[in-house]
């Protein structure tokens, strides 16, 4: 079960509070996976109590809304991060970005298949560079059109700043230099790039965890 | 057998065991919190074989709070998700004064009774405001959020919940030592508290304002919320 409580002392109204909270929560909270089950007691609650002063933010044309929701949105993706980096048996913490799609709702759809994948997440846990599971995940993610096979291109950004290792191009796959891969995967953190076409679209941003043994064993133990 | 049997996580009481090495970079050791916003702790034994750690969480503001929520969409919602949200969305998100939080069980699946419970924890925590004359009259609708986290489909253990809240509110602090305790109490199988904070300003204000948040999770965990 995820929970979260989040204060400030900035003056919102409750109405532009709903608001601010619903759209940080888009791109943080309903932006995670650990292991594709969703409780029956997530909640996030937001509470503002004006302690700090200052004219009141009522709505999205209000001082200050829009900077509110980039505060909160950043602020609420950081607390979202921290569930992942927990999560039960996991080795890993994995970025999943989907690029140049249609559409938000296209790209996150995306994002969210690779990411509840068993099959993307134990070849992370098993440090193999699987494309083949990626790209798979990519084509059965439901509603969304705009996957071309020819158009879709994945690699793996290493977090060191190193340039990115493509696997797969237009569909193509690419030579895949295996030590270099395993040089990545040999890192905590890893992010996946899909990217839908070659034309400019949206992104969405996607984070979960890899899927280990430990993860059984933690859940066979558990009992009701 | 041995290297099996090591990374066996039990469900765990909240705190239980010490912080991994490898997380403890994640565990603050300072922050600046809201004005205004006081957190606590207190030890209930939701679980009967939890003995020793805190499992019960408060959060409460000085002054009434404008409120949001996010929710689970899941079908089968626990008690304390309807409660929470019938009492936000009457109060149109106005006029709340804190949240109150439990471990070790989820009050899920547990009928009209696990409502009354969530109910109950609700009127409880508000009346510990009542008593000390922060509030002036009683309200028909709560002014507590309520939520729980942990086992499916046993009733809460209300009266020794019921009995610590005056407990947590008498011991509610601002200090960082109160909000990661606070953090740790609504953990279930995670491995270390999830807090953080950090001060922020708006345009055409020299003010500075924080946001805290803590939040808890390590598995059912794919939220979709609204």
């Amino acid at each position: 079960t995820l929970l979260g409580i989040l204060c400030t002392d900035a003056p919102i109204a409750p109405a532009a509070l709903q608001s601010l909270l619903n759209s940080a929560i888009d791109k943080s909270f309903n932006s995670i996976s650990i292991d594709g089950d969703t409780s029956t007691n997530d909640t996030v609650a937001l509470l503002a109590n004006g302690v700090g002063g200052g004219p009141q933010i009522t709505g999205p044309e209000s001082a200050g809304y829009a900077e509110m929701q980039t505060v909160l949105t950043d602020f609420a993706a950081d607390l979202a991060k921290l569930v992942v980096r927990d999560g039960e048996g996991a080795t890993k913490f994995v970025t999943i970005r989907v690029t140049n799609a249609a559409d938000y709702a296209d790209a996150k759809k995306v994002a969210s298949t690779i990411a509840r994948s068993p099959l993307v997440k134990t070849a992370l846990y098993g440090k193999d560079a699987n494309w083949g599971r990626i790209l798979c995940a990519t084509g059965y993610a439901e509603g969304v059109e705009s996957v071309v096979p020819t158009e879709t291109s994945v690699s793996f950004m290493p977090t060191d700043g190193s340039p990115e290792l493509k696997l797969l191009v237009g569909g193509e796959p690419e030579a895949v230099d295996e030590k270099r891969a395993a040089e990545i995967l040999e890192h905590e953190d890893l992010e996946i790039v899909v990217k839908l076409s070659e034309t400019k679209g949206e992104e969405a941003v996607y984070y979960t965890c890899d899927f280990s043994h430990e993860y059984v064993t933690i859940n066979g133990d558990y009992r009701t | 057998v041995t290297a099996s049997s090591q990374q066996i996580r039990h469900y765990a009481a909240p705190g239980e065991g010490t912080v991994p090495a490898a997380k403890q970079k994640y565990v603050p050791t300072t922050g600046i919190y809201p004005k205004g916003f006081l957190a606590s702790s207190a030890h209930v034994g939701v679980k009967p074989s939890n003995t020793r750690f805190d499992d019960l969480c408060l959060i409460a503001s000085s002054v009434p709070c404008s409120a949001a929520a996010v929710f689970t969409k899941n079908k089968f919602q626990a008690a304390p998700v309807t409660v929470s949200r019938e009492i936000i969305k009457s109060r149109n998100g106005a006029g709340i004064r804190a949240v109150v939080v439990n471990s070790g069980c989820a009050n899920a699946v547990t009928g009209a009774g696990g409502v009354e419970d969530a109910k109950a924890m609700g009127k409880e925590t508000d009346r510990c405001f009542e008593e000390d004359g922060t509030e002036s009259q009683t309200q028909d609708q709560s002014q507590t959020v309520v939520m729980s986290t942990g086992v499916i489909g046993q009733r809460l253990p209300l009266k020794k919940i019921l009995h610590k809240i005056p407990t947590a509110y008498d011991t509610l602090g601002d200090t960082h030592a109160h909000w990661l305790r606070a953090a740790r109490a609504i953990c279930t199988t995670d491995t270390f508290p999830k807090l953080l904070s950090r001060p922020f300003t708006l345009p055409n204000s020299s003010t500075q304002y924080s946001l805290v948040g803590m939040t808890k999770g390590a598995g059912m965990i794919h939220p979709n919320m609204a």
